[in-house]
């Protein structure tokens, strides 16, 4: 189903996203 | 212990439900501090992520005649939008201010919107595909509502055409059903439903069959009678036990026990 091949983009770009904003984090602290 | 209800569900969530959870904490522990990266690049790509999310669930929403569905669905994909809104806004701020605080809640906002609007959406997607098979259980279901009216071969022979491609169909999906699931206690119970369905059908027609055949034969019926309805019982049975399963998708603790 197309929905759900949407639905994961999704995921996978917000899960790319916040991965980003933790690991920046991770490196400063 | 499962958190989501199906596999789908699960390799589509979990993986942003950890990151998610991360960034939570690290902001709660205050560790989130530091100046953050530019996040417009990977912002853009959930922002384009989310408007072909939009478009196709638009289109299934036109295309399903699922009521449920077409009343549930606006909502989840409102939420994601709503979502992917903040995140824009998080890191606009974050651009003009790398150390922003409300910018981090923004973001930490947006991420649990996006995870939990797709949330939302998938298990309202999920049930719309368990009401299909529900559907289909409940014509297995008013056939055999009727298996003991029938009275002729001519009649049996015509319940036996309309009664089998259903059968196969519900055994099927069932089957592919069960195989979704992550919750096993859940599988087993479809498994063992599916069997007794599958077992008792050819011997509810047999009865069936006994049945008519003496009553042409102008002999009792009684015990046949109650044989066949008997079956029919069992089998209803079966298929109502399936359809209440199919609908479960929360942990039940005490199955467990």
């Amino acid at each position: 189903e197309m929905i759900l091949d949407a639905a994961k983009s999704i995921t996978i770009a917000t899960a790319a996203l916040v991965k980003a904003a933790c690991a920046a984090q991770r490196e400063l602290v | 212990m499962p958190v989501f209800h199906t596999k789908t569900i699960e390799s589509i969530l979990e993986p942003v439900a950890q990151q998610v959870s991360r960034l939570v904490i690290l902001h709660e522990e205050a560790e989130d501090g530091n100046a953050m990266p530019n996040l417009e690049r990977p912002v853009l790509a959930v922002s384009n992520a989310v408007a072909n999310l939009v478009k196709v669930g638009r289109e299934t929403i036109n295309n399903s005649d699922d009521q449920i569905l077409r009343q549930e669905m606006p909502a989840s994909l409102q939420r994601v939008e709503k979502a992917s809104k903040l995140l824009e806004e998080a890191s606009a701020m974050l651009n003009a201010d790398p150390y922003s605080q409300p910018a981090r809640k923004k973001l930490i906002e947006g991420a649990r919107g996006i995870l939990q609007g797709t949330s939302n959406l998938l298990l309202c997607f999920d049930e719309s595909e368990v009401r299909k098979i529900i559907k289909e259980c409940k014509k297995v279901l008013d056939y055999l509502a009727v298996a003991e009216v029938i009275e002729t071969m001519e009649d049996l022979v015509q319940f036996v055409k309309d009664l089998s491609p259903c059968l196969t169909k519900v055994s099927r999906d069932v089957d592919a059903r069960e195989k979704e699931l992550t919750h096993m206690v859940h599988r087993e119970i479809l498994v063992r439903c599916l069997d007794s369905v599958k077992t008792l059908a050819p011997i509810l027609i047999c009865g069936m069959k006994i049945y008519v055949q003496l009553l042409a034969q102008g002999k009792k019926v009684d015990e046949a009678g109650e044989n066949r309805n008997y079956l029919a019982a069992r089998m209803t049975d079966e298929i109502n036990e399936i359809i209440r399963v199919l609908q479960l998708t929360t942990y039940d603790e005490d199955e467990w026990d």
